[in-house]
Order: C-alpha cells, then structure tokens, then sequence
C-alpha cells in the first residue's frame, strides 16, 4: 500500500508543468525513501530528475516499492482540477493498475476524488556519474527565466560562461546578437542575489540549445533561486530545489564544435 | 552553431 499526503499540493502541480513538455509519460518510483522520477526526451537531449523525499509529505506510507506510470498529460489536467491551496494525497495498491488522487481543500469544505489508470512504462534508466564541476552558478529563478526567453530571440543557441566573479549568457543570429552578465553579489544568503563558486578559477564556456533551456524555467514557481553547474564537455545541470525535501533537475548535453 | 550532442555519450543506461 503506497500514501502519501502533500500539504503543499501545489508543489506536483508545479512539477508537473516543468515535467510535461519534456516527457511525456514516466515512471514514478515510489520507495520508502520518497518518490523519484526520471524521464529523457525523445531526442536524448534533456534528462529530467524529480526528487521528492518522503519528510516533504506530512503523512507517508509506502509499504512495498510501487511504480507508478502516469501519462503526463492525463496527470497534468486531472492536476488543474486542484486548487493552488489544496492538500494532495496519492494512493495505490502493491501492484497498482490505477492511482487515486484525492484533492482536499485549505478548509475541508470540498473534496475531489479522481482515478488515474497507469500505463506499462519500459524506459531506460541512465546512471548519472559523479561530476565535479568547474563551475556553480546560482541566480534568481525568474532572472535565469527572463534571460533564457531574451536570448532565444536573437538565435536557437545559448552560450553560459563563467569567469571569476561573473556568469555571463550570450546569444547570436541574423537579427543581432545579445550579451547579459550578471555579477556576483556581496551577500550570498538573499534569495535575489547571484553567487559564482569556481573551481580552480579557470573560465569555463559551453553552448545549449535554447529550446530547452526554455522547458526547463516552466518550472521557476517552485524556487526562488536556480542552480546551474557547468563542466567542460559535459552536461549542464539546470536545479529547482523544492524546500529542503526535493529537487527537480534537468541534465542537458552540450551543443559541442562540428 | 554547434552541433548537438547526445545525452547517451555521457551518461549509461543502468
């Protein structure tokens, strides 16, 4: 028997519209530890984590492990029937062909009780190696949201670079060409602020496709801050922290020199 | 500009 009851409910609504334009359907794995999904999109491009471990919920069971394959669609729209301020609870036999989902509102005057069929999901699991990464940026979430769709005007290719104390994104095309350097500042614990940590100090500069840069910041509501770390060659890691208790993550391949 | 790579020459399936 797998429960679990999110106070917050509209955390999953959030995730979910970072989730759905990238993946179409996904296992969820749900484990005593939490409940975790991980989805590519078809093109190999983009990889998409959701973490949401267990102490996230105010009451959770979870008796044996229970996938969960749920058509992203269909969770989405059966997601907008809850209120922003709606308590959420998932339920699911051992081994379920159906989740119910029970939305309850902030003053227990409305109830809603919905049925999702699962699908059999055959995806792969990719393992994500350790990395240490030459550089970690965090910016505002909606800043890094508002660059990204500045950007995408002037070209289908984002160049993030890091050098000491500065991350700058930089795009070119036909119409002209964009350069946005945000600096560090002083106090690193405001959520507004920007903070730059190198390894090493070396600058380090990498191109991404925009369009996914873009699916990624539909997921801003659920942080104020966005965390981008960046290794030479290697994927950017693009992450939403959800309180203390979560994450969603996107892992996105370089565009690299033909 | 640039050429896209693949996720799967980074990461491996499980």
């Amino acid at each position: 028997m797998f429960e679990a009851r999110l106070l917050q409910g509209s955390i999953l609504k959030k995730a979910l519209e970072g989730i759905r334009e990238l993946i179409t359907s996904g296992n969820w794995e749900c484990s005593s530890a939490g409940i975790s999904m991980q989805g590519m999109d078809p093109s190999h491009v983009a990889l998409t984590v959701l973490m949401l471990q267990n102490d996230l919920f105010d009451q959770f069971r979870c008796d044996r492990n229970v996938t969960l394959g749920l058509n992203h669609a269909t969770f989405s729209k059966i997601l907008k029937c809850a209120a922003n301020d709606d308590i959420i609870t998932l339920k699911a036999e051992d081994q379920p062909d159906e989740c119910n989902l029970l939305f309850q509102s902030a003053n227990d005057d409305k109830t809603s009780d919905f049925i999702i069929k699962l699908t059999d999901i055959d995806q792969e699991t990719l393992g994500i190696p350790d990395t240490e990464y030459a550089a970690t940026v965090k910016v505002p979430s909606v800043e890094f949201q508002r660059i990204c769709r500045d950007l995408s005007q002037f070209g289908d290719t984002i160049i993030i670079s890091v050098k000491k104390g500065c991350v700058e994104f930089s795009g070119t095309g036909e119409i002209g060409s964009a350069k946005i350097a945000l600096k560090e500042s002083g106090n690193v614990d405001d959520d507004e602020k920007v903070s730059v940590e190198m390894d090493k100090d070396t600058p380090c500069s990498l191109s991404f496709a925009s369009r996914y840069l873009n699916y990624f910041t539909k997921a801003t509501s659920l942080s104020d801050t966005v965390t981008l770390q960046l290794c030479p060659e290697h994927p950017l890691v693009v992450s939403y922290d959800i309180g203390d208790n979560g994450s969603l993550k996107y892992y996105l391949a370089p565009k690299i020199e033909e | 500009s640039g050429k896209q790579s693949s996720l799967m020459s980074f990461f491996k399936k499980k």
